[in-house]
C-alpha cells in the first residue's frame, strides 16, 4: 500500500504542481525525540517515468512521522511543546555554527549531533547571528531525535537593539529577505526534526518580514481540513 | 549521456585573488584556463570560504590560534576587492537527446559571476538562496567544460570598532547574511565575512521532466492509529513537446536486521 504511480500530462515548458492522493499508513512507526522513544525514519521516493524517454527525474528523503505543537503557556509566558500529543521538557542547547570559517563537513555534524543526543539534550536552538543549518545538519538531528529551533537572520544587537542602535528596520531588501527565508524553508522543511522557525533572536523581524514570514509558514489548508479526498492537481503560477 | 541525478563538484577547485588576475572570465573558461597550482592560482576548498582556502594554503597565519587573526587584514581595511576571488574547475558531462544539466548552487556568501566554457550567467545577492543554472545550451561538445566563478563578498562588510562589540559596526545587518561575522562576545571578527561557495556545487542531470522541492506533510487521526503522508512537488517539463507522465511515489522503512517493507 505504499507504492503509488499516478499519470500527470505536462506541456512543453510548462511547470505545475502537481499533490498525490494521501498515502494511508495503520499505525506507522512515529518519530520521537531523544529520550522519548526511536527515531523511525521512513525513505520516501519520488520519480517521474516519461513516455517515450524513461525515467527523468527521481528524488528521496527521510521522513518521520511525527506531530510538533507548541504555544505560549499563559500561566508562565514560557513556550510549551508537544510532540505526538505527549509533552515534551525541552532540555536544549545553543547553536551557533561548526566552524568559523565554515568548513563544514557531515563528520563534524554527526560528531557534535550525537554529543548533544549523548548529554541528554532534545533540542538544539540555531542562534539567528549564524546560519540557517544545512541539510547535513538536519540529517543527522533526525537520526539522533534533536528537535531544531530554526531562526532567521536577525538579531537584537544588529537590528535596532543594540549599541549603537542601527538597522531599525532590518535588512535594506527585504524582498531579498523573504526570497532568502521561502529558499530556506522548501530546502529544509521535510525534515521531522525542524520544530519552530523564529523570526530572529531577541528582537522581532520588521513588521512587513514578520506577517510575510507568519502568513508564509502557516499549514495549508488542504493538510488542514483534509478529508481523506482523492488526487488534487493544480497549475502553480 | 549522463546518469540521471547529482554529482558533486567538490575537488580539483584553485582560487586566486581577482586583483591578481587580468583574464576575464571569459578568457578563463575558453582560451586561458589555469592549468593548476601555478601563482596566483593556489588549490581551493569547495565549499568554504576565501579565508578558508588562504589558511589551507598557509597564506594567512590560522585564526584560531592565539592572536594571529590580527595578522590577517580585515576587509574594512583592505577593500572589498581584496577577499574577491575566482574559483576555477572543470567537470565532463556529455548529454544525449533530451537530456538537461543544472548547475546548482546550495549557498553563496554574497553574490557571484559564473562562466561556463565563455558564457556568462550572474548569482544574485543573498547568503541563504540555492541557485539553479541551466546549462544545458552551454557545454562543451566534447564533454570537458571549464567553469569560474567570481565570488564578491557582502556589500555591507562594516568596519569594527577599537572596542569591537556585538556585530561590529552592525553594517553587516544591512545585508541577507549571518551577522556573526564582524565579532561578537564569543568570537573575533571574521576578515573576509565568510565570502565565499560556502554550501555544496554540483551539477544534476535530468529528461525532458524535472522533480522541483517537493513537499511531505503527515496529519493524524485516532491518536496517531490512522496516518495520512501528503506530497506535493513542482514538475517542469524543459522538452519542447507534451510529456506523458508516470509519476511513482514509493515508501519504505528499514526493519530490524535490514529487511525492508514496501
Amino acid at each position: 500500500e505504499h507504492l503509488q504511480t499516478q499519470h500527470v500530462s505536462i506541456t512543453a515548458g510548462q511547470r505545475l504542481q502537481f499533490t498525490f492522493p494521501a498515502l494511508f499508513f495503520y499505525k506507522p512507526n512515529l518519530w520521537w525525540p531523544n529520550g522519548m522513544g526511536k527515531q523511525s525514519l521512513y525513505n520516501v521516493s519520488i520519480s517521474v517515468d516519461v513516455k517515450g524517454y524513461r525515467e527523468s527525474d527521481s528524488w528521496s528523503q527521510l521522513f518521520g512521522f511525527r506531530k510538533i505543537e507548541s504555544y505560549i503557556d499563559s500561566a508562565t509566558g514560557g513556550r510549551l511543546f508537544k510532540v505526538n500529543g505527549q509533552p515534551i521538557f525541552i532540555r536544549g542547547g545553543n547553536w551557533i555554527l561548526s566552524d568559523g570559517l565554515l568548513r563544514l563537513s557531515r563528520r563534524r555534524y554527526q560528531t557534535d549531533i550525537k554529543f548533544h543526543a549523548d548529554m541528554n539534550l532534545n533540542m538544539i536552538r540555531c542562534w539567528g547571528g549564524g546560519l540557517a543549518e544545512r541539510p547535513e545538519f538536519y540529517h543527522y538531528c533526525d537520526v539522533y531525535g534533536l528537535l531544531v529551533w530554526q531562526e532567521f537572520w536577525i538579531t537584537g544587537d544588529v537590528d535596532g537593539r543594540g549599541d549603537p542602535v542601527s538597522n531599525p528596520n532590518g535588512p535594506l531588501d527585504h524582498e531579498l529577505f523573504l526570497l532568502c527565508a521561502r529558499d530556506t524553508v522548501k530546502l529544509l522543511r521535510n525534515h521531522p526534526s525542524l520544530a519552530l522557525w523564529v523570526g530572529g533572536n531577541e528582537q522581532v523581524p520588521p513588521p512587513d518580514i514578520n506577517d510575510a514570514l507568519k502568513n508564509d509558514l502557516k499549514l495549508h489548508p488542504h493538510f488542514e481540513n483534509f478529508q481523506e479526498s482523492g488526487k488534487y492537481v493544480q497549475e502553480s503560477s | 549521456m549522463a546518469k540521471i541525478g547529482k554529482v558533486l563538484l567538490d575537488s580539483g577547485w584553485l582560487a586566486a585573488r581577482s586583483t591578481e588576475v587580468d583574464l576575464t572570465g571569459i578568457q578563463l573558461t575558453t582560451t586561458h584556463a589555469p592549468s593548476g597550482p601555478d601563482s596566483p592560482w593556489m588549490e581551493a576548498s569547495v565549499p568554504g570560504t576565501v579565508l578558508g582556502t588562504l589558511v589551507k594554503n598557509k597564506v594567512v597565519p590560522d585564526p584560531f590560534y592565539g592572536l594571529e587573526n590580527e595578522a590577517i587584514i580585515d576587509i574594512a581595511d583592505s577593500g572589498r576587492e581584496h577577499y574577491t576571488f575566482w574559483f576555477f574547475t572543470t567537470f565532463e558531462c556529455k548529454l544525449s537527446g533530451n537530456q538537461h544539466l543544472d548547475l546548482n548552487f546550495r549557498a553563496v556568501n554574497y553574490s557571484a559571476e559564473v562562466y561556463v566554457n565563455g558564457h556568462q550567467k550572474l548569482l544574485p545577492a543573498g547568503m541563504f538562496r540555492r541557485h539553479c543554472l541551466d546549462v544545458t545550451d552551454i557545454l562543451s561538445p566534447n564533454g570537458h567544460n571549464l567553469l569560474a566563478v567570481l565570488v564578491h563578498p557582502p556589500d555591507h562588510p562594516g568596519r569594527i570598532p577599537p572596542r569591537g562589540g556585538q556585530g561590529g559596526d552592525h553594517e553587516i545587518g544591512k545585508d541577507v547574511a549571518t551577522q556573526y561575522v564582524e565579532g561578537w562576545d564569543w568570537i573575533a571578527p571574521i576578515r573576509d565575512r565568510n565570502t565565499g561557495i560556502w554550501d555544496e556545487v554540483s551539477i544534476y542531470a535530468t529528461g525532458p521532466v524535472k522533480i522541483v522541492d517537493p513537499h511531505l506533510v503527515a496529519t493524524f487521526y485516532d491518536g496517531y492509529k490512522r496516518v495520512y503522508l501528503h506530497a506535493t512537488t513542482e514538475l517542469e517539463n524543459r522538452s519542447a513537446w507534451v510529456a506523458e507522465c508516470n509519476l511513482n511515489i514509493q515508501v519504505t522503512s528499514e526493519l530490524e536486521g535490514g529487511i525492508f517493507m514496501v
